[in-house]
């Protein structure tokens, strides 16, 4: 009654908290050339599990705002201005903080699960694989 | 080696499920 398939359709954190599934979801999102928007949602929750006395922190964070947000990528285009600016500011003024890309992560959740989780589900990939 | 592709890769992959 629990198998993996069982948990992918129970819903978006399940699938993501599952091996193969977050990697049959990565080859469908591939394809649909939008697999940013996945990967900026692992690197939030990489980001928040680093230790802020690290100096490498401070490059994590710049580094995922300058792939994922700085410029013009479909993350970039799914997030609100005012959660940009604050990414940036935040960077700016180095005040980097574990949660600082969670409502982010929270935006780009949201439009995945109303658009390619649901999508996904009723692919050929993923019905190929059930 | 750390570049920051390398950074921003170690930072998604150590978010990554582990085989269950």
């Amino acid at each position: 009654p629990d198998s993996p398939l069982a948990r992918w359709t129970k819903s978006l954190h399940s699938l993501l908290g599952d091996q193969d599934g977050a990697y049959l979801f990565r080859t469908f999102l591939e394809r649909e050339e939008c697999v940013d928007t996945l990967d900026f949602w692992f690197a939030c929750n990489g980001f928040r599990q680093m230790n802020l006395k690290d100096t490498k922190t401070l490059r994590v964070a710049k580094v995922i705002y300058k792939r994922y947000i700085e410029n013009n990528c479909i993350v970039s285009k799914q997030l609100k201005p005012a959660t940009k600016t604050y990414i940036r500011d935040s960077i700016k003024k180095q005040q980097i903080d574990s949660t600082m890309f969670d409502q982010a992560q929270t935006e780009i959740q949201t439009v995945m699960e109303e658009n390619a989780y649901q999508m996904f589900l009723t692919s050929d990939i993923y019905l190929e694989y059930v | 080696l750390n570049s920051d592709e390398d950074l921003l890769q170690r930072c998604i992959g150590s978010a990554m499920p582990k085989r269950q």
